[in-house]
């Protein structure tokens, strides 16, 4: 019941998005965050394959069954974070980037964020100042249990704030700010530990992109029913 | 070729464009540079102009001591002189009906490519993917020139003497790392982070190359229910219909040597 194969025809020189039919799973082990629980993984595979060729594309990745929710708390401002219908209790760590000059491995990864784990901590703050982090980044952080709280590349002293005023409508070219973070979030959505994204550090991205960030982060309202059978 | 995605981490070299006269298309044709003789030295990929100058000891590391006041800033020496060339070789023949794109999973801050002779554009922005075919244009022979001229943001700024939060603020207009201008402790980075900052990959497919799947999960029944939800573009760079077979399949193993305890 975890496997499934469709036959299709792709036209010449296009692009199809094609959606599987559900996969069920009955009880199936969730990813927890560190202190919670097993960072349960599973190995997801994609294949294609072409008639009179054979193999022609293959895909996959780890992914972890878990619901992360959260909001703002009306009493006491702070934001509340459920994961697994259960309530999590935030201890994070700021992050701007594992390295000043981006020379990335994933064995200096590795270790970074083993260590925040080490330290009982269980979400990191991607400062919206430094860079969206990288894919084996999030990809040590669903081994050891660590959330992700993303931040997009507005902040207030360079974008509207500082003596003189800076950028008050942050980066010149929205569209190009818009399509880089479309881009990332393709690139990062099918984390488990990708638990939030913030339009931009201790402050909201201009009225435009502030827009287009939330429209095209919204649920998809197939996730909101309740009554899926 | 194997299906699938090979890396290009290792063997590429760098050069300060104003020190090399060759034009991208010599570069990747008829003059490419041999070994690291100056002006070209290992370059560091993934990683920034900064840290490939680091590596070949040309300036002290900045996060040490004071090495930083001895490297010169971006907003001082002008664009040109964080504007590099990097370098690289490979061998990739394909078969017949392969398809191969070259990704550029980062670069800071735009760039033009050369790949055996031809050009191509990178666009600016740090936070973007690049995935650019080349099958036509690789090299029959299997030995491919690839360099790549990586330009700085375009408002690099400029760092006031006095220092202070996020510099003269310009590097906000681009869509880029912030924080270079200074912040907090953090020191100005000289270079910007200019760099072919992220993995470079060759992806090799048939026909039909799988794009981008995503995947989300609903829950019922207080988590007994559970559903798997995937979708995906599937691009066709074939000149006729092809019929597939698309398979999806989850596997509790965990892979590699990675075990969580």
């Amino acid at each position: 019941e975890h496997l499934y194969s469709q036959i299709l025809q792709v036209p010449a020189r296009s692009l199809v998005q094609y959606t599987f039919p559900e996969l069920f799973f009955y009880k199936p082990n969730l990813w927890w965050p560190n202190g919670m629980g097993n960072q349960s993984l599973y190995d997801v595979e994609i294949n294609v394959t072409v008639q009179d060729h054979g193999e022609s594309d293959k895909w996959s990745q780890p992914y972890g069954f878990r619901k992360i929710e959260n909001k703002i708390d009306a009493a006491t401002g702070g934001r509340l974070f459920k994961v697994n219908g259960e309530r999590v209790f935030i201890r994070g760590g700021n992050w701007i980037l594992s390295d000043g000059l981006l020379r990335f491995s994933k064995k200096r990864y590795k270790a970074d964020i083993k260590f925040h784990a080490d330290m009982n901590f269980n979400m990191i703050r991607i400062w919206a100042g430094g860079i969206a982090e990288r894919p084996d980044f999030y990809h040590y952080c669903d081994i050891y249990g660590l959330l992700v709280w993303q931040e997009f590349w507005i902040t207030g002293d360079v974008d509207g704030r500082g003596d003189p005023i800076s950028n008050p409508d942050g980066p010149l070219d929205h569209d190009l700010f818009l399509l880089c973070a479309r881009d990332t979030v393709k690139m990062l959505r099918n984390h488990p530990s990708l638990a939030l994204w913030v339009g931009g550090n201790e402050q909201v991205p201009p009225p435009d992109i502030n827009l287009a960030l939330e429209q095209f982060l919204q649920l998809h309202p197939h996730y909101l029913s309740s009554n899926y059978s | 070729a194997e299906i699938g995605k090979r890396v290009l981490g290792d063997g590429w070299l760098a050069a300060r464009s104003t020190e090399v006269s060759a034009t991208g298309v010599e570069l990747t044709t008829t003059d490419p540079p041999a070994t690291s003789q100056p002006p070209w030295m290992e370059a560091v990929v993934p990683g920034t102009v900064l840290a490939t100058l680091v590596k070949n000891n040309v300036v002290p590391d900045p996060f040490y001591g004071l090495g930083n006041e001895a490297i010169i800033d971006i907003g001082d020496s002008g664009r040109e002189y964080y504007t590099f060339w990097f370098f690289t070789r490979f061998k990739l023949k394909l078969s017949t009906n392969q398809y191969v794109d070259l990704n550029f999973r980062g670069i800071n801050y735009s760039a033009e490519l050369y790949l055996n002779g031809h050009k191509k554009v990178l666009p600016k922005g740090m936070f973007r993917r690049h995935c650019i075919d080349v099958t036509d244009i690789l090299n029959p022979s299997g030995e491919n020139l690839l360099a790549v001229l990586v330009f700085p943001p375009d408002h690099p700024g400029k760092i006031p003497p006095e220092g202070g939060q996020g510099g003269d603020h310009e590097i906000g207009k681009d869509v880029a790392t912030q924080y270079v201008e200074g912040w907090d402790w953090v020191a100005p980075i000289r270079d910007r982070n200019t760099g072919i900052w992220d993995e470079v990959s060759l992806s090799v497919t048939g026909p039909v190359k799988v794009v981008d799947p995503h995947l989300a999960s609903t829950f019922y029944d207080n988590y007994k229910r559970v559903y798997l939800h995937t979708t995906l573009d599937l691009v066709n760079k074939g000149d006729k219909a092809a019929e597939c077979n698309l398979t999806i399949q989850v596997a509790t193993e965990v892979e590699g040597d990675v075990y969580t305890i």
